[in-house]
């Protein structure tokens, strides 16, 4: 599945 | 993207603008730990590593590249450039952070959400994090004068992540499923790091005086 949407923070 | 984080994101961003502008423009590091600096640069390479070949945005891309891009060259500058080393003081910049690496790579190893390669990695990124400012508060403690810029950095440096922690709040509250201990627990343990220097520099701000922190 796609990266977890958390790893949308720096 | 909620206001906090980019509040958190911005305020992570003029740090590291600060120490760039003090150590580009007048060529001095005085006061800054290059053990942090070193230690952040490697926060960065073991976060980012996904930054080609995962593209979320283009605001995420472009901060990862400043990130990882001024890290390294303050690193850089501090070991290569001729005047900014004169500038170093490494006879009080003495903290073992190899002391730090290792037990957040053993606890990266030990407590994480995936065990890859990638996801050990960014945990101990995480973790590193958390820790990475000890040696600079070590340095400002033994530091007699700290000058502005110093202080701003690190006062920038550590309200960044205190953002965070109300950006991962917000979060929690308004999408389900969004529950992550590692990064809560270890921001946590980031922004209380600071509190004593949180303490000193507001005092010393509000009573107009000279930034001191106790040995």
């Amino acid at each position: 599945e796609s990266e977890p949407s958390y790893k949308d923070e720096l | 993207m909620n206001a906090f984080r980019l509040a958190g994101d911005m305020t992570h961003l003029i740090s590291v603008l600060v120490l760039l502008l003090k150590i580009h423009t007048i060529k001095s590091c005085a006061g800054i730990s290059l053990k942090t600096q070193e230690l952040y640069a490697l926060v960065f390479a073991t976060r980012y590593l996904d930054i080609f070949t995962d593209f979320i945005s283009l605001y995420n891309t472009v901060m990862k590249l400043i990130f990882l891009g001024s890290s390294f060259s303050i690193v850089w500058y501090m070991r290569r450039h001729k005047l900014v080393q004169r500038s170093y003081d490494k006879d009080h910049d003495t903290f073992r952070h190899q002391l730090l690496v290792l037990p957040c790579l053993i606890l990266a190893l030990l407590i994480h959400e995936q065990f890859t390669f990638k996801e050990v990695m960014w945990t101990f990124s995480i973790y590193l994090e958390a820790v990475a400012i000890l040696p600079q508060l070590v340095l400002l403690q033994r530091t007699r004068n700290i000058d502005n810029l110093t202080g701003q950095y690190v006062f920038f440096l550590g309200a960044y992540r205190s953002l965070y922690i109300l950006n991962w709040i917000y979060r929690y509250f308004t999408e389900p499923h969004y529950v992550h201990w590692i990064t809560w627990i270890s921001g946590l343990v980031q922004t209380l790091l600071y509190a004593d220097f949180f303490y000193y520099y507001i005092s010393s701000w509000k009573n107009n005086v000279k930034l001191t922190l106790p040995a």
